[in-house]
């Protein structure tokens, strides 16, 4: 049963489960975090290495001599314009303050994703499993479409981009700059243990924004008895402030750190509760009620407070999400770094859910269907947009300017090598 | 529970495979080998699909012809136990009978019956 146990594949198993626990590229070759390889924390997680032969050559760093002879931070800007002799990454990128973007996240900022086709018996064909083997070695997730550091045109036909996509649009210098350092499970208690996971080089690179969005597990787990085993605003304060300090110590100067706040997540038994599961609609025999009860007597329920038929917990559950909440606002508010300006940001689900429906759309379409917990692709690029205008109204300066070269680099450059 | 996510996955499984057996009107081996038939070679996992098939396949078939259900079937096969204080963990409404009842007589048709070679079809 244990197919690892095969002498031939001990080997591979070993390092596919090493990239998995520390969540770092299973193919790295210049060992310099960032691969040329999609899947098992490679490009779908990280921008894509240029040059996996060496180590000095990955994205967000800043250019090597204004990559006159190579392209150095794969941002595909490099060279020199024979007509004036000046370096492309010098013309088009000096002062236009690039910055990268890294997302310190749990499933739902990996963008966790169960396909309904995988279950779905009625649709169910040769192309329902395509994607399978893909997401299997994403961990069932799906960072490349996700809210914060996708970079594929969205599969649900919203119009509305990435947080990556935005800054990449609005300065093509911070072309490929993405990290998404997310893991399923992840909460302020358990980060230290993959943050080191986070490429960069504090003199090397360029400045980043770091979005610290663990939504859920701090208050969300599968045992019966769930209120003891959540965070306490004071074990969240000590461990934010642990992270802060990493970070500190890490990031060039000039970054920037927004601190995510919890969600209500009253709202799912409340839409939810009596819609039928993907599992259930043929026979029309199983709803969302009977999934939760399922799932927390097994003791595996992503979240038992949230998904729960008693009030009262859900309500224990949105109390302790809050007091979490003022706690990072908080830090934010009081605490100062030197080499980031920190910032909190409610989340706001309440805000996707008027704004789906003025579009007509309905509350439970914002929800992944088979796990019937976490906010879907729809819901993450809501969510991407309503932070997007938060910071430009309120914090401009985080997300730098327009780069007046943009065109130029087009021009020149193309889609600068892709992703 | 010490099994909590296996007994997930059988449920889900032993569903979509009588579901495809409703959708398809076949039989129950016609829709393990369809199901096993959708996925892709990546990974092992059409490998792994008929290799489960050929060890539960027999079992699943009589139960599923027996009519009974996902969590009943689980049960049977022991990838869902009921430890000793625990609540009844089931996915589908519970059967009419007592649950005693139907997981003894479900037993039985596992155990009584000569145990199928399972013969995948072509």
């Amino acid at each position: 049963s244990n197919i690892c146990s095969l002498p031939f594949l001990a080997k591979i198993c070993e390092m596919i489960k090493s990239a998995i626990k520390n969540s770092v590229p299973f193919k790295d070759v210049d060992s310099d975090k960032y691969s040329v390889f999609p899947t098992l924390r490679g490009y779908h997680w990280r921008g894509r290495d240029c040059n996996d032969s060496n180590g000095m050559a990955y994205p967000g760093r800043r250019p090597d001599n204004w990559d006159i002879h190579q392209d150095s931070n794969c941002n595909g800007i490099w060279g020199v314009d024979p007509k004036d002799g000046i370096p492309y990454e010098k013309k088009f990128c000096e002062g236009s303050q690039p910055r990268g973007i890294i997302l310190l996240g749990d499933s739902a900022g990996a963008h966790f994703h169960i396909s309904p086709e995988w279950i779905t018996a009625s649709q169910m064909s040769l192309k329902s499993f395509v994607n399978l083997p893909t997401a299997i070695t994403d961990e069932l997730n799906w960072p490349q479409l996700s809210g914060i550091t996708g970079f594929l045109n969205s599969t649900s036909g919203i119009t509305e981009d990435s947080i990556y996509l935005r800054l990449r649009k609005r300065n093509r210098c911070n072309h490929r700059d993405y990290q998404n350092i997310s893991k399923n499970g992840a909460s302020s208690q358990n980060l230290e243990k993959f943050i080191e996971s986070l490429s960069r080089n504090q003199l090397l690179d360029h400045p980043a924004i770091v979005i610290y969005a663990m939504i859920g597990n701090d208050v969300c787990n599968g045992k019966s008895d769930s209120v003891p085993k959540m965070t306490t605003p004071e074990k969240l304060y000590s461990k934010v402030m642990q992270t802060l300090k990493y970070l500190n110590s890490h990031l060039p100067n000039g970054s920037h750190v927004i601190l995510y706040g919890l969600p209500d997540g009253t709202f799912l038994w409340d839409n939810l509760h009596n819609k039928y599961h993907p599992l259930g609609q043929l026979n029309k025999d199983v709803t969302y009620a009977h999934f939760y009860s399922f799932l927390n007597c097994l003791q595996v329920s992503p979240c038992q407070g949230w998904m729960s038929s008693n009030e009262t917990l859900r309500t224990l559950t949105s109390q302790r999400a809050e007091q979490l909440s003022n706690t990072l606002k908080k830090i934010a508010t009081r605490k100062k770094f030197t080499n980031f300006n920190l910032f909190y940001m409610d989340f706001d689900f309440q805000g996707i859910i008027k704004e789906w429906q003025k579009r007509g759309g309905q509350p439970w379409q914002l929800i992944e269907p088979v796990d019937g917990f976490h906010p879907n692709e729809v819901a993450s690029l809501l969510l991407a947009d309503v932070f997007w205008k938060k910071v430009q109204l309120q914090w401009p300066q985080v997300l730098g300017k327009e780069n007046p070269f943009n065109s130029q680099i087009e021009k020149v450059f193309g889609d600068q090598g892709g992703h | 529970h010490s099994n909590g996510h296996s007994c997930v996955g059988c449920v889900l499984v032993v569903s979509v495979i009588e579901q495809l057996a409703q959708v398809h009107n076949s039989t129950v081996q016609a829709s393990m080998e369809r199901l096993c038939s959708y996925l892709p070679g990546k990974l092992l996992l059409k490998t792994t699909c008929y290799l489960v098939v050929d060890m539960f396949g027999p079992d699943i078939i009589k139960l599923l012809s027996m009519d009974k259900n996902a969590d009943v079937v689980c049960h049977t096969l022991k990838f869902c136990k009921q430890d000793p204080g625990q609540p009844l963990c089931h996915l589908y409404p519970l059967p009419k009978e007592t649950w005693k009842f139907t997981l003894e007589k479900a037993r039985q048709i596992v155990k009584k019956s000569p145990t199928l070679k399972y013969s995948r079809s072509d």
